[in-house]
């Protein structure tokens, strides 16, 4: 299959980081090689998930050429492994953009090792630059979480616009997986509202899975273990893992 | 008094336009005169409180050397302005990082128009790139609203050693007035544990002041009216405006 999804919304804290975390944990745990690349400076990912203390980073294949087989970590799940980041990645970031040859960066190193796994995941920071950008690159689809408020609905038509962009010249086969509502408060009636107006707006690319908002999301974070492991027993991971079965689904047709 | 605050938190999603809007429309409506400038090129600021259709923005300002004084438009708060963003920001974001002259542009722009008011308050993106950097280039203090999660902590070092970096060299003066926890879910108890980690570690730096999680403050944007012009009534107005009683206190200390 290998198959490179970019987990992209410049809005921030809509769930991009919980999206790419707990979705990589549940495809692996249905047996698929896994790999997450996590390209925000924050590194947030990378502290929910690397076990061991790692000295080489994403940075280091972007700006130095280092080989990414090279960079990449076990996580705390079996079949999941993780590509870190650093805060040298802003660096790389401002590099990225005064060179057009550095937009396919990424792409380039992931050639060498994309058949070593059938999914490879990419986390981004909450922006349009060139970090993401050369996510979108060296991606085959998109997977766009919105959180159930105002702002995160009022930015898609500037993601989407980037998006047909690169797909004119730069990543002709890059596709929309669709939309995943996040942290939806079913008590809200703005919750439901923007549920209607996203998928008036989007139709079948809205996923039928919702994550609802759980308090065990926020708390796994700091355990540094994907929801499954840290709370196994919750309703959530029986969402994740229908949304993991949507995801697969979506991507056969 | 005329004193320039930034508002800033790389971590995505914890509240900075929230917290921009909600301050800068109480400080008006205390008699001051307050200019709220939108620096984050997602223009979230911008939407919430600009009421006519505005042609020029800030990126004007900084690419084309515009006087700020030329952009600046009336908000729907009586006292209160402000300087809108546009996704043309991002373009200027990349000419920003490129030539060191370009880091005191906004704190240039600024110097002309200082005395017309007595607050300016200046929104962020979500990172620590180059507008963050003029935005702290440019400010007398900064304030952090730190949402009371996990991840909004775990970045903290890396926010203010960039600011003791600056403050180095870049401005001297650079004061830090404190942290304002948002978000605040007193039903669980992540957000208690947030509260007690923070203010053992920051002790007075940490807002008496906490701002609730409330539906009200997620409802506002798609009105385009700060909260207490959304909902008059609500409690929630009571606490900005004890917030913004406090933020007074410490800026006289
Ligand atoms: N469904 C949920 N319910 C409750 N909390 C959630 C949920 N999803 C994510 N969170 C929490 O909300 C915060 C924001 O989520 P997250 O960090 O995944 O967003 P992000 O889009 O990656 O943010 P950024 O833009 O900074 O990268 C985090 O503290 C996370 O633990
Ligand atoms: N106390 C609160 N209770 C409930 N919702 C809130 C609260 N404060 C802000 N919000 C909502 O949460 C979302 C995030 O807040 P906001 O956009 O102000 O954060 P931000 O830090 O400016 O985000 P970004 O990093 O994208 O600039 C928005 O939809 C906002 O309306
Ligand atoms: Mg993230
Ligand atoms: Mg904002």
């Amino acid at each position: 299959v290998n198959t490179v999804i970019t987990i992209a919304n410049q809005k921030g804290g809509v769930g991009k980081t919980d999206l790419a975390v707990n979705l990589s944990s549940l495809l692996a745990g249905m047996g698929r090689r896994v790999l997450l690349i996590d390209f925000d400076p924050q590194a947030n990912a990378s502290y929910y998930l690397a076990q061991d203390e790692y000295k080489l980073s994403i940075a280091d294949v972007l700006l130095d050429g280092i080989p990414l087989e090279e960079i990449i970590v076990k996580s705390c799940v079996k079949g999941l492994d993780i590509a870190p980041a650093s805060i040298g990645l802003s660096a790389a970031q401002l590099r990225l953009a005064s060179d057009v040859n550095m937009q396919f960066k990424l792409k380039k190193a992931l050639s060498a090792i994309k058949n070593h796994y059938d999914y490879i995941l990419i986390d981004t920071p909450p922006s349009l630059g060139p970090l993401t950008i050369n996510a979108f690159t060296a991606a085959d689809g998109i997977l766009v979480p919105v959180q159930t408020h105002f702002f995160p609905i009022h930015g898609l038509s500037d993601l989407l616009k980037t998006v047909d962009e690169l797909r004119e010249v730069i990543n002709p086969n890059l596709r929309f997986y669709g939309i995943v509502l996040t942290m939806y408060d079913r008590r809200t009636s703005l919750a439901k509202e923007v549920q209607q107006v996203v998928t008036a707006r989007f139709n079948g690319k809205v996923f039928k899975t919702v994550i609802p908002v759980c308090i065990k999301l926020a708390e796994a974070p700091s355990h540094r273990k994907p929801i499954t492991l840290y709370a196994p027993n919750n309703k959530i991971g029986k969402v994740y893992t229908q949304l993991a079965e949507e995801f697969l689904k979506r991507l056969e047709n």
